[in-house]
């Protein structure tokens, strides 16, 4: 069975993106058949899986607003045979306000993920959603056709602070949109174990949630951030670098979850 | 006339809030008079400026959605004489969406504020806004009321992405919604000098920009991030930092440039 995971926090600059494309690479890197949907009007996942995303390209804003078939918007990523994007382009800049609206406005996504599984789809192993920062209608797309949701979590003060909030949305969706979902996962990224608000944040993050957070955290690394400007995941731009060798373990982890459900 | 400067950019985690709260601090540090209004629903610069922001507690939601007097949320930051904030709550999270279907959406933060400078603000030298990681309805607002927006870049790849993103949108706004709006100030955050990548970054934004962006960048700094969990700006926390240094002179460059318009 596919496993559909969204990659959500509302905090910005937490590492959704740079979790969501490099746990992907690192899976299909291993030949697992992953799908990234890029559900943020800035595009970033679909730039570092290099594919085109400029104004008019075909993209999710088609899927949820027009009803195009994903399979039809559906692109492979050149690094990786097994790894393909729904990209988003800036087009879905005005999705927050046009959805509401909308019939079915919270199911637009899951209409299209449930033809899609039951299509060409069907043989994907995985299928990640890079959710843009907010609890918008966008992301609350995302959450409704879940089976789980992996939280990143920047080794950072303000990051506690939002995780109330996401939690609480996480059980409302769960409540009344989406029995399915719960926190499968969750990253600490951009670690730099010498300070003390790293390691007091990742401290506080294990206690409270020490079965979802993954033993390994993401420390930061150059090789990470500046990946996206080659159209690469650091998984393809510099396999051995400390962020790509993170990541992967992270994968591999997650693979395993999944085994023993 | 009081300064107003809104304080966006839809990429998340860039500094918005750190610099919003920083450059009112160090401005009121100096003895003006500055309010800072939070419409992020997180409630990170309420944090940062150590004022009560849990639920209920009157905010810039009773302000935009119940039309509460901006007068009667305002709060003073403990640390600062001449420092005060309308805090955001929680409350803010479903704002995006309930704003669609109400009268006048774009222009309820005017309207609240127009009749705040007439009466109680009117002695205020400077109002910053800081804004939600996105580009709806309440960063919207926070632009119609601006004279000015001033963006946070950080030196990274996606930064630059976003760009041409924000820059229409804000062209939009001064055609249709606010002829006085304008990129008055760049300030470029979490600048790194020994990478490369934030080198070309902050020489692309340089060239493309030379007479908005500062000509301080502000370093990546420990006492920065730490600052909020005191409840406190880097200005009141650790004035000798670097950090610190670089939002004192950013504040004093800001302030130059709006005697000479
Ligand atoms: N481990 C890391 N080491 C160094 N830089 C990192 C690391 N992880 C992420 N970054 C950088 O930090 C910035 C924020 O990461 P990213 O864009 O993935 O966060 P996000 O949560 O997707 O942001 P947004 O909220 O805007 O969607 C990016 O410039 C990215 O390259
Ligand atoms: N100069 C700096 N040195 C070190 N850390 C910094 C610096 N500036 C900001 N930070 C940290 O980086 C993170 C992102 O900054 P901040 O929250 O101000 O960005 P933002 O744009 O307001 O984010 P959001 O998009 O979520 O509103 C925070 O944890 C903050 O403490
Ligand atoms: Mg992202
Ligand atoms: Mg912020």
């Amino acid at each position: 069975e596919t496993r559909v995971i969204t990659v959500a926090n509302q905090k910005g600059g937490v590492g959704k993106t740079t979790t969501s494309v490099n746990v992907a690479a690192a899976l299909a890197a291993k030949g697992a058949r992953v799908l990234v949907i890029d559900s943020d009007p800035q595009g970033n996942a679909s730039t570092a899986l290099g594919v085109t995303h400029t104004s008019g390209t075909p993209s999710i804003y088609e899927v949820m607003l027009d009803g195009k078939r994903m399979a039809e918007v559906m692109v492979p990523c050149p690094h990786l045979p097994s790894l393909f994007c729904v990209p988003a382009t800036i087009d879905l800049a005005g999705a927050d306000i046009e959805l509401v609206n909308v019939m079915r406005r919270e199911f637009r996504l899951q209409d299209a993920l449930t033809e899609f599984l039951a299509n060409e789809g069907h043989d994907f192993h995985y299928i990640f959603i890079d959710c843009p920062p907010s609890l918008g209608l966008l992301t609350l797309n995302a959450m409704v056709v879940a089976g789980e949701v992996l939280i990143p979590i920047q080794c950072e003060y303000y990051a506690l602070e939002g995780l109330t909030q996401l939690i609480r949305t996480i059980d409302m969706v769960k409540r009344h949109l989406n029995p399915r979902i719960h926190v499968s996962t969750i990253v600490l990224t951009m670690y730099d174990g010498r300070t003390n608000l790293a390691r007091d944040v990742a401290d506080e993050v294990r206690s409270h949630f020490p079965e979802e957070t993954i033993d390994i955290s993401v420390p930061r690394s150059i090789r990470v951030s500046e990946a996206p400007s080659y159209g690469q995941t650091v998984i393809t731009h510099d396999a051995h670098s400390s962020g790509a060798v993170a990541y992967l373990g992270i994968a591999k982890e997650i693979a395993e979850r999944g085994r023993t459900g």
